[in-house]
């Protein structure tokens, strides 16, 4: 969910 | 994955392992402030709730529980431990730590990623580690000798974000096409903080003199 790609980084 | 992410989280892993040395060998965690090290514990807690609901890779939920894991030690051992605790510059670590919670709450509840309870959390953390860092930055400047491992670590701490911003446009060029205004200015913002500190953590290492940070 989220903006793209922000909850695979740490 | 790119090199850039890959660098600032191999960075900030090693930020956190010259502090677990530090205070290990020296036994002594002089010059370190708790106040900072109790924030990190809020971000990452905070950040990672989503750690048993989702899996992205192994690589993640490895890097998630070594994060929570060391800063709840790093904690532990300025808190708890019969020896190194003594070692607390209790004096000189006096910003108010506590008061960057609610700034760093509202914004959160104001400008969320998304309005659920996780993403206004995940905002949180990511203000809350823009400023985390204060408290040691303070310390810092206080410190008549900041020994070498301490340098390391707040050098190390700051790069890891800035190798980040690099991440963050590279995916911009290359994958996501996406503004995100959320970690990218608070990343911005985190980053700049430690703008004199480089300055002078750069200076001091160039002309191979101590440390010292301006009051």
């Amino acid at each position: 969910p989220g903006d793209g790609g922000s909850k695979d980084e740490l | 994955m790119n090199i850039f992410r890959l660098a600032g989280d191999m960075t900030h892993l090693l930020s956190i392992v010259v502090l677990l040395l530090k205070i290990r060998t020296t036994k002594s965690c002089a010059g370190i402030s708790l106040k900072t090290q109790e924030l990190y514990v809020i971000v990452f807690i905070t950040r990672y709730l989503d750690l048993f609901t989702r899996y992205v890779s192994f690589y993640n939920t490895a890097m998630k529980l070594v994060f929570i894991g060391t800063s709840v030690a790093i904690v532990w051992y300025m808190r708890l431990h019969k020896v190194v605790k003594q070692t607390y510059s209790r004096d000189e670590d006096t910003f108010k730590h506590y008061l960057l919670i609610p700034p760093c709450f509202i914004l959160a509840l104001l400008i969320p990623l998304e309005f659920t309870v996780t993403e206004i959390l995940w905002s949180f953390s990511i203000y809350l580690e823009a400023v985390a860092i204060l408290p040691q930055l303070l310390l810092l400047q206080r410190s008549s000798n900041i020994d070498n491992l301490t340098g390391s670590y707040v050098f190390l701490l700051g790069a890891y974000r800035a190798l980040y911003i690099v991440n963050w446009v590279y995916r911009f060029f290359t994958e996501t096409h996406k503004i995100r205004w959320i970690p990218w200015i608070s990343g911005l913002v985190q980053t700049a903080l430690y703008a004199d500190f480089f300055y002078y953590y750069i200076k001091s290492w160039k002309n191979h003199e101590k440390l010292r940070l301006p009051a």
